[in-house]
């Protein structure tokens, strides 16, 4: 999976930035290593303007009628959803626990949110996870600096505002160094 | 640098342009 740029079209409203959209799906009964986590991912589409985004997304399963152990992911060109990327190595996410049913609407805020540069923290933001589970949804926001509070701080106001999240929801922030030694995303 | 900053109810509305379909 190669990133390859894309131009806005004619008439079409440019965005910040490019992005990519990634699926990826746990294949049944094992456990994955690092390597093979990465090969299960695949770009399903780049876009670098509201009009492209929405011809993707209007196209993918809702993520509410996602099954299995999946994740969807929307991040800038050229920046992997990996923890290893070197864009992500001293960053973290925000993480929101979500009962089902409620993760399509919250997904879309999200990235709406994203795309249309709500957050207000420079390059920070590298991208949004929303991860299909079992018995939960999970939707995630990525930066680059764990240690920059102040930036964390505003990603997760931001964040509470533009999900109009339930009471009670549980918001917690991980390092991806974490991730790496706990091999666990939450 | 300027960033380009689009609201949700922007971003919905041009959902329903023709080029986004």
């Amino acid at each position: 999976c190669t990133f390859e740029d894309v131009e806005p079209g004619a008439g079409e409203h440019p965005l910040q930035y490019t992005y990519c959209f990634w699926y990826s799906k746990k294949p049944p009964g094992r456990n994955q290593d690092a390597s093979s986590f990465e090969k299960n991912m695949k770009i399903i589409g780049t876009f670098r303007s509201v009009e492209q985004f929405w011809r993707i997304y209007s196209h993918m399963i809702r993520a509410n009628d996602l099954t299995g152990h999946s994740d969807v992911h929307v991040f800038k060109g050229g920046i992997k959803p990996l923890w290893e990327d070197k864009a992500n190595r001293l960053g973290g996410k925000w993480i929101v626990r979500l009962r089902k049913g409620l993760v399509a609407r919250c997904w879309e805020n999200l990235i709406l949110a994203m795309l249309g540069e709500q957050f207000m923290v420079g390059d920070e933001v590298c991208g949004a996870v929303v991860s299909i589970r079992f018995q939960e949804d999970i939707i995630s926001i990525w930066n680059r600096s764990a240690n920059e509070s102040q930036v964390t701080s505003r990603i997760r106001d931001t964040l509470c505002r533009v999900l109009n999240l339930p009471p009670n929801t549980v918001m917690e922030y991980k390092t991806h160094n974490e991730s790496l030694k706990d091999r666990s995303s939450f | 640098g300027t960033r380009i900053i689009y609201d949700r109810s922007f971003l919905l509305k041009c959902r329903s342009s023709p080029m986004a379909n």
